[in-house]
């Protein structure tokens, strides 16, 4: 469901932000 | 775990996209899961970090959402 994929991508962009 | 080629496969696919237009992480997920379909919530998120952190792509805010690019 997107809203899974929302979350899995929110997930994601906090890890991506603590190094890019 | 996850198969190395497939994973391989999709950093290829993930490479050529971000190089082609910036994309949300949603988009990226979503392209990633297009290859790698059966992984955990908490693989597809550790491998996609990983992923991310080998190609170093550039971020810009566009549509008040952050988009990669390369």
């Amino acid at each position: 469901s997107s809203s899974e994929a929302d979350e899995m991508a929110a997930a994601l962009e906090a890890e991506l932000n603590d190094f890019i | 775990t996850p198969s190395s080629s497939n994973i391989q496969l999709a950093e290829k696919v993930i490479q050529r996209s971000l190089m082609r237009r910036p994309m949300t992480t949603k988009d990226i997920l979503k392209k990633f899961q297009t290859k790698c379909p059966g992984l955990s919530k908490e693989q597809t998120i550790e491998v996609l970090q990983q992923i991310m952190k080998r190609l170093k792509p550039e971020r810009k805010v566009m549509n008040d959402k952050m988009h990669f690019y390369l």
